[in-house]
């Protein structure tokens, strides 16, 4: 599971 | 970005529009909720509130800034400028227990405990449940304009189509956020009776009416 840094959606 | 996201977040921009464009060309807001509309307004507040401090792409930004301006400008439209023609007396849905859990649970239930992730995660989770009222609204008056039910489809399609646009990027870029996926599912499964509803009655030029 990729650690949440930036949400990039909108 | 992919294929998916993009739609969606089209789909999204046309349903703002053609809902701005209704109230404007109609100067009603009959049949919309407002209570919804203060609830979306909620949400791309807390949510995008990292404006300040994150830049992704300007289609990122410029779109965060469209559906922030167009949320509060129907507001507006609605509880000011057609103020008359709000439906207050069937727009009664209590939103505070939509806000109340959605906040309780983003603060047990997110990634990281850090003031912007807690409003991110509270504003997804809303999101999921900002349609209620209008679907309530809808029940309670048991139709719908044809012009609010596309509004409606393609609203409900925005998340529909992330819902591709997550599964995309679990096999493409190995990235998925289950908050967001969960959320987005729960919120696309609440447009089913509608959607249903619009394809075997709208599409065919009949009025959406809903069993009240």
């Amino acid at each position: 599971n990729m650690k949440i840094h930036q949400h990039d959606e909108l | 970005m992919n294929i998916f996201r993009l739609l969606g977040d089209l789909s999204h921009l046309l349903a703002i529009i053609i809902l701005l464009v209704k109230i404007w060309k109609t100067r009603s807001c009959a049949g919309i909720s407002g209570k919804s509309q203060i609830l979306f307004a909620v949400v791309y507040t807390s949510r995008y509130l990292d404006l300040i401090n994150a830049f992704i792409s300007p289609y990122n930004t410029i779109m965060k800034i469209v559906f922030l301006a167009a949320s509060y400008g129907t507001i507006y439209l609605m509880y000011m400028k057609f103020k008359a023609t709000y439906d207050v007396n069937h727009d009664t849905f209590r939103i505070e227990f939509l806000i109340a859990p959605a906040a309780v649970l983003a603060l047990i239930v997110n990634h990281a405990f850090e003031p912007l992730e807690i409003l991110w995660t509270f504003s997804i989770y809303l999101e999921s449940v900002a349609i209620l009222p209008q679907l309530f609204l809808v029940s309670k008056t048991g139709e719908a304009e044809s012009i609010t039910s596309h509004y409606l489809f393609m609203l409900g399609s925005y998340r529909a189509l992330y819902i591709f646009n997550w599964i995309y990027r679990y096999y493409a870029e190995n990235h998925y956020d289950l908050i967001a996926i969960v959320a987005g599912i729960v919120q696309t499964v609440l447009y089913c009776d509608f959607f249903y509803l619009y394809i075997t009655k709208v599409l065919k030029g009949k009025k959406l009416q809903l069993p009240a």
